[in-house]
């Protein structure tokens, strides 16, 4: 699912 | 984070020391892919725009600015160095890179989460990442010798991505995070990528012999 925009991993 | 995530930056951080240091301690970037360390630098610069707008932690900060900062300087080191550049294996690295790019550029235009400047990048920075070390992989099946240390080398870049995909599925029942599909599907094929390589590297590695890649 598409929650945030903020893309947590490197 | 968790212990596999750890891991994976980990083995990805190792991966481009162990390249450091083979070019440092040898002054020779033979056996390296120009054209794979080139389309790393786009992956690292096109996917962390989001260091000027986002904040995740200080750790997440320093990682994206170390492999960017590391992937240009290596490309720098190839092209320009006075004596790493004589090394360079020009012959055997023509590998038509910007094809690929070409190609993850359009496929992230047509296959996004969301329509915007940053959220296209991001996937083609994805999809790029995936088919990076292809050239790198030719160029060691055409030299046949894989010296130690690049050997090494790709072998943390290897493990880095098996230890994302472990990450992913320890996320996903822990968390109950749902790791984004594109992702998932681009981990898994560029981790698959490295299966030939780990067989014979564990098969060089148990005999206690080079690395030798067949033609």
């Amino acid at each position: 699912s598409y929650e945030s925009e903020i893309h947590d991993e490197l | 984070m968790n212990v596999f995530r750890f891991a994976g930056d980990m083995t990805h951080l190792i991966s481009i020391l162990v390249l450091l240091l083979k070019i440092y301690t040898t002054k020779s970037c033979s056996g390296i892919s120009l054209k794979t360390q080139e389309l790393y630098a786009v992956v690292f610069v096109t996917r962390y725009l989001d260091l000027v707008t986002d904040f995740i932690s200080v750790y997440n900060t320093v990682m994206k600015v170390v492999f960017i900062s590391s992937s240009l300087a290596i490309v720098w080191c190839i092209r320009r160095h006075k004596v790493v550049r004589r090394s360079y294996d020009k012959e055997l690295d023509t590998f038509r890179h910007w094809l690929l790019v070409g190609a993850c550029a359009v496929l992230a235009l047509v296959v996004h989460e969301k329509f915007s400047f940053q959220e296209v990048c991001w996937a083609f920075s994805i999809y790029l990442e995936a088919v990076a070390i292809l050239p790198q992989l030719v160029l060691l099946q055409r030299s046949g010798n894989v010296d130690n240390l690049t050997g090494q080398y790709v072998f943390f870049l290897g493990a880095y991505r098996a230890f994302y995909i472990l990450n992913w599925i320890y996320r996903y029942y822990s968390e109950q995070h749902f790791t984004r599909w594109i992702s998932c599907v681009s981990g898994i094929v560029q981790t698959a990528l490295y299966a030939d390589f780990f067989y014979y590297y564990f098969i060089s590695w148990k005999n206690n012999s080079k690395l030798q890649l067949p033609a």
